[in-house]
């Protein structure tokens, strides 16, 4: 159930342009992207590869982006998959994979080109398949050491390159939610599925819709305030898994905190308030009763789960807590006030905000607008060419129908056709009274019942 | 619903939890959309399989068998405008509409329902030992203007809402009943005016009930159904 685009990384929108001397590489062929990369991966010399997304065209390429002379280009018709052998600054295991360009030793060493025999010389000689090219610390040996390479020191025939494995090169803070690494295994050693794919687990967390989680490819992340990183399985049976990461021995300080009033989502929120909108008191982050739950305040050392405060250690959109009530699991904190520094955003809108043309593109939800001239994920009534005078570019929110909650967009989460944005009406700008209108009433056929069965009801 | 009756209220549905046990109201505004209030959901992005709603039926707790009971998977949740409090349901199939099962109007935009019209709540929560809890029950409750509403809550009122006059035997929404309607009688018609939110206490004899004014929310209404 793994897809061949495990072994690559992906980058939207990009083209890899060779260097001058190059010669150009082979024909495009048709292929959607899986297929491309079952091609790429059994090519040797094959690094990367473009795939056009509306011809459904790979081409493969036998350079990456460290290649000499190699540069990296917007091109909003390729979608750049790139080997992560050739990327990664880390080890995977003993590093015999590893096709970075590291080329100095642990000491601080320069190493000796593969192809030289002088100062050192060696049988591990370069072949077009064995990796050893240029003076990088490569691993052909298998050394439990990781890769290394002959140095240009007359005295030091050989020397470890040091370098560290993808689960300690890259620590993670708190609970891992900032961690961007390149672990792609849990830590019983399954396969990580690809954000950006539906198998073998269907799941919500799709990279679109969650721009700033960072859900590349299958490396392992914490969209959904977990304890730790985790990821979708290649196992079927497995649906997901924690991966095992090095912890920071720095914790970071907390920022935007607040006491009486909560800002964004309210993560930074550290007040004393403790029953629900209705006045029901929350139980403590600490107890496990009336509520079972795994918000353990030793767990999750950065959200500050003290007492029975209402906290939002998991990205919800509010400070919220579990209640006392059996029948009531959790409630939000809706009547803790939000911040008036916030309500003051610089940006804002007038009336219902016909007029706004700011560049705000991202709902309140924090899911990235589709662009008004696109048909995907969602196929627009309103657009360009329907709205004209509306101002309908990029993806930037807008009103084009005038609605009374103020501009909007289409969304790029295939679940949500269309939602607000994360603008508020600016101070002074006056919106017409609802009590002051008055209209004459008019129905359909709804709204009527049986009396007789009321009666009886009764 | 604390000093109700039992009473009938057909486009009042029972919003159900992965257990089977009843959490909220709702209201049926289309075959295939119920509106709820935000507070009895987790998340706009709540993971709702297993949930359900019941329609066409008065007890809290039907039997699987009963003949007129519709029990319909929820297959999506859309929150409305941040400060509406109101989430739509939409419903994995069209509820078959019958004399136990109807739709309630919308107002029209913006619509202000007059003072002192008469209205009804209408839920399976909480009585407060008032009356039979394992029956729907449903209370009649006149509007109260809203500059009047507005005096008693020391100006804290928005214009989103809608005030029913405090009675003097406490009669209101309680705990399980939040999401339900507030449905007043107008030109012949019951039409959806306000919809139950979450208050700090149940039935206060000296305090106005609060609901969501539906009327500034029509427009959010079609424009999920419609797109």
């Amino acid at each position: 159930h793994r897809s061949p685009l495990n072994d690559f990384q992906r980058l939207r929108g990009t083209e890899l342009r060779a260097a001058p001397n190059e010669p150009p590489p082979p024909a495009a062929e048709r292929g959607a992207a899986q297929q491309c990369a079952q091609r790429c991966a059994n090519s040797p010399a094959c690094r990367a590869f473009h795939h056009e997304r509306q011809s459904q065209l790979c081409q493969l390429l036998p350079w990456s982006q460290h290649s000499p002379g190699a540069r990296l280009q917007k091109n909003i018709h390729y979608d750049l998959y790139q080997k992560k052998d050739f990327l990664r600054e880390c080890i995977v295991a003993n590093g015999t994979s590893y096709r970075g360009t590291r080329d100095t030793t642990e000491r601080g060493l320069r190493c000796q080109h593969w192809r030289a025999t002088t100062p050192h010389d060696h049988r591990f000689l370069p072949s077009p398949r064995n990796g050893l090219e240029e003076n990088y610390c490569r691993n052909p040996d298998r050394d439990k050491r990781g890769p290394w390479c002959y140095t240009v020191d007359p005295n030091v025939r050989h020397q470890s390159c040091g370098i560290k494995k993808c689960e300690d090169a890259i620590c993670m803070t708190c609970n891992g939610e900032d961690y961007r690494g390149f672990v792609d295994h849990t830590e019983s050693g399954t396969e990580c599925q690809r954000w950006d794919l539906q198998h073998p687990h269907k799941h919500p967390y799709h990279p679109d819709k969650y721009p700033e989680k960072g859900l590349d490819d299958n490396y392992c992340r914490n969209p959904d305030g977990s304890e730790r990183p985790w990821c979708y399985t290649t196992d079927p049976a497995l649906e997901r898994e924690f991966c095992r990461i090095r912890v920071c021995k720095k914790r970071p300080r907390p920022v935007n905190v607040t006491t009486g009033c909560y800002r964004g989502k309210g993560e930074g929120y550290r007040g004393r308030v403790n029953v629900t909108v209705s006045g029901i008191p929350c139980q403590r982050w600490d107890a496990q009763t009336p509520h079972r739950h795994h918000f353990v305040p030793s767990k999750y050392p950065c959200k500050d789960l003290q007492e029975n405060y209402c906290r939002n250690p998991d990205g919800s959109e509010a400070p919220w807590c579990f209640t006392t009530r059996p029948g009531m699991r959790v409630a939000f904190c809706f009547h803790i006030r939000r911040c008036d520094d916030e309500l003051d955003a610089q940006e804002c809108y007038h009336g219902h905000g016909e007029q706004y043309r700011g560049h705000v593109s991202k709902t309140r939800k924090g899911i990235t607008c589709q662009k008004w001239d696109a048909t995907t994920p969602h196929v627009p009534q309103i657009s360009p060419t329907t709205h004209p005078e509306a101002h309908l570019e990029e993806n930037y929110c807008r009103n084009p129908d005038n609605d009374s909650h103020g501009p909007w967009c289409y969304t790029m989460d295939p679940r949500t056709p269309f939602d607000y944005c994360a603008i508020k009406p600016c101070s002074g700008s006056a919106v017409p009274s609802v009590l002051e209108s008055a209209d004459a009433v008019t129905f359909e056929e709804c709204g009527r019942r049986d009396e007789r069965l009321q009666r009886k009801g009764r | 619903v604390v000093g109700g009756l039992p009473g009938n209220s057909p486009w009042t549905v029972s919003i159900r939890n992965r257990a089977g046990l009843h959490f909220c109201g709702g209201s049926l505004v289309k075959e295939q959309w119920v509106i709820s209030t935000r507070q009895c959901f987790s998340s706009c992005d709540a993971d709702l399989s297993g949930y359900e709603v019941h329609l066409g039926t008065l007890f809290k707790d039907p039997s699987p068998a009963d003949p007129d009971l519709q029990a319909i998977p929820i297959i999506r949740i859309v929150c409305g405008p941040s400060e509406s409090h109101l989430v739509l349901l939409k419903l994995a199939r069209p509820a078959v509409l019958n004399k136990r099962v109807a739709l309630i109007c919308l107002p029209p935009e913006r619509y202000v329902v007059p003072a002192g019209t008469t209205c009804e709540i209408a839920g399976w929560g909480e009585t407060r030992g008032t009356a039979d809890g394992h029956v729907l029950n449903v209370a009649k409750l006149p509007v109260l203007a809203h500059g009047e509403c507005q005096a008693m809550l020391r100006g804290r009122l928005k214009e989103s809402e809608l005030c029913t006059a405090p009675l003097r035997a406490g009669v209101g929404a309680c705990e399980g009943d939040y999401g339900g309607p507030l449905a007043c009688l107008t030109a012949d018609c019951w039409v959806l005016e306000g919809v139950i939110t979450p208050s700090r206490v149940c039935a206060r004899t000296d305090q106005p009930g609060l609901f969501i004014r539906v009327s500034l929310y029509v427009d959010w209404i079609h424009k999920v159904m419609r797109m």
